[in-house]
């Protein structure tokens, strides 16, 4: 499984996760 | 419904006029009232004055004003579409509108480019990789070799960048988006498919009682 430079950061960050301003209420 | 007709919207008046934003994106009228309230609240965090700042915007992913993240900073300059450094709520709809679970992934594949594009220059380029990829191992507190991270951008570039001209130009990243979906994860978010469910508290607080009061 090759390492992929786009696929970390879509899996490891957060400011890319906008699913936490969601999750405010 | 009666209590989410955008008659009885009042509070929005200053800001775009739902029936527009709906039309323009994929969510209904009351879906962009739903989203009203997030706005809402988010936009009076800090400030109070009914725009976004990217504090509040920090404070909203990270419960945290003060972190400094580069992605969330290019979300941010992203969604500011009229780069005057703070996000109102016609660009909030507009720009949250590319999440949704049924908007076309071609137009999520662009603004993942346009993320990634560091500089603006049309392509994503080597150390703008590089970059990202440090960023994002420091933000994981991780640490890696110069040359591990080296190999991450050689083996990215090797699969993405096509012509081997040393940076991915958007059909070459339309391509490898394409053929890795996983990449996309971020750009959907299932709460903007139930958003009014998400929002309850718009159904409950709109309509003539405040106004009225």
């Amino acid at each position: 499984r090759t390492c992929n430079a786009f696929q970390l950061i879509s899996s490891m960050s957060s400011g890319f996760d906008l699913s936490g301003m969601f999750e405010s209420e | 419904m009666g209590c989410v007709s955008s008659k009885q919207f009042k509070r929005a008046a200053e800001h775009e006029d739902p029936a527009i934003l709906a039309k323009e994106t994929t969510f209904s009228v009351s879906e962009v009232e739903a989203l009203y309230e997030l706005f809402k609240k988010i936009s009076h965090s800090i400030f109070k004055d009914g725009l976004i700042h990217k504090e509040e915007f920090q404070l909203a992913l990270f419960r945290n004003s003060n972190k400094k993240n580069l992605f969330a900073d290019r979300i941010f300059d992203l969604f500011d579409l009229k780069h005057n450094g703070v996000v109102d709520f016609g660009e909030f709809v507009r720009s949250l509108n590319i999440f949704h679970p049924e908007t076309p992934l071609a137009e999520k594949i662009s603004f993942a480019f346009r993320l990634y594009d560091l500089r603006g220059t049309g392509y994503i380029e080597r150390e703008e990789l590089y970059e990202m990829v440090l960023a994002i191992l420091n933000e994981s507190d991780l640490f890696l070799s110069d040359d591990a991270v080296e190999q991450i951008v050689d083996q990215t570039f090797k699969q993405a960048d096509l012509n081997g001209d040393g940076k991915i130009d958007p059909d070459e990243w339309k391509a490898f988006a394409s053929k890795n979906p996983a990449l996309l994860k971020n750009m959907t978010l299932p709460y903007l498919k139930d958003i009014t469910m998400a929002f309850p508290s718009f159904v409950l607080n709109s309509g003539v009682d405040e106004e009225e009061l």
